[in-house]
């Protein structure tokens, strides 16, 4: 089935790669960012992973919450895989603001293997439908839950945020949902 | 099944992305790389896919077979998707020698999601075995070329290049099989 190979693609072909490298490209990140008066330290030091259940997901966060901004991106990890020379892995860093007004610096981004879910239930010679798409959203979540809790070389380096799409009549739905796990 | 989803993922998250970019990119590449004796008139200005049956895939082609060179990367194109600021898509351009001692310049590249094929196959949690594998690649190939032949924006900008193992004791089995696609 469709999302247990995607949870196995996303973990094998990417949360594999970068998780262990996250830690270093994030301290090289603060060397290179010192006068910017680095809120960092309120800040998760581990990949944010956002999983909407309606897998509605947007290639900007701020486009969601306006308590949300861009800030930069992490320094590139440049690996060759399958022939592709020096393919390139980066993360962004977003500012977001909590209900106590202060900024923290998050490294958060959605799962991209939604988008494929999302449009798959779109294309009718895919194979499936809206009405599967979110119970293989759960499936996605829950198999790459279990992969990577038995992954030594990734644990503690992650945070998967299921967001339930029902309250996202809250403008600042996203920004809690990051600040709360 | 695991081998559809792939095939989506690998048309929906790249082809449907970067094979309506690949004309410009290689463009953009010749008029950079005049002095070199550039030879591309003798190759393909398609993206060369290749499909290994026995998803064994190395990341560097050279190491596959001494006709084969890497020359250098088409220029990277960066696109926002799901929160990754300026995510990088490239390919790698490859030298390739034929039979005739001419070289040619193409731009090949293995199907990176048949990584994750060969790497579920090995790991017994994922749920399926190596004799599983072969047939899983075949769904692969065959769901792929059907989105593909169905893509209005992809045709004519890609060759799917099955490769059959049991060749693979000829040397020079890689670059004969991309010059004569
Ligand atoms: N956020 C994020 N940043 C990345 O750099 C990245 N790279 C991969 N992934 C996701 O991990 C999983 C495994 O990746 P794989 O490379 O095996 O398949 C990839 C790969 O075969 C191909 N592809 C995508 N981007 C590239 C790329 N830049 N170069 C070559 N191939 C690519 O298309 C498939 C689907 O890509 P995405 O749908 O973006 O999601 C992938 C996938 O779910 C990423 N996710």
């Amino acid at each position: 089935n469709v999302a247990h190979g995607l949870a196995w693609s996303f973990y094998l072909g990417y949360l594999h790669l970068v998780l262990p490298r996250l830690e270093n490209s994030i301290a090289s990140f603060h060397s290179s960012h010192q006068w910017s008066g680095s809120s960092w330290g309120r800040g998760s030091k581990k990949l944010l992973i956002l999983i909407p259940l309606n897998a509605n997901i947007s290639h900007k966060l701020e486009d969601e919450d306006d308590n949300i901004s861009f800030y930069d991106n992490l320094p590139n990890s440049e690996i060759d895989r399958a022939g592709v020379r020096g393919r390139v892995y980066k993360h962004s860093v977003y500012r977001v603001v909590g209900e106590d007004g202060k900024a923290r610096e998050c490294v958060v981004e959605y799962a991209t293997p939604l988008l494929t879910l999302y449009k798959m239930s779109q294309e009718s010679s895919a194979g499936f439908g809206e009405s599967e798409r979110k119970q293989q959203v759960l499936i996605f979540f829950r198999t790459l839950q279990n992969i990577l809790e038995q992954s030594l070389e990734c644990r503690n380096r992650y945070t998967l945020i299921l967001l339930n799409d029902e309250r996202q009549d809250d403008p600042h739905f996203l920004s809690k949902a990051i600040l709360t796990h």
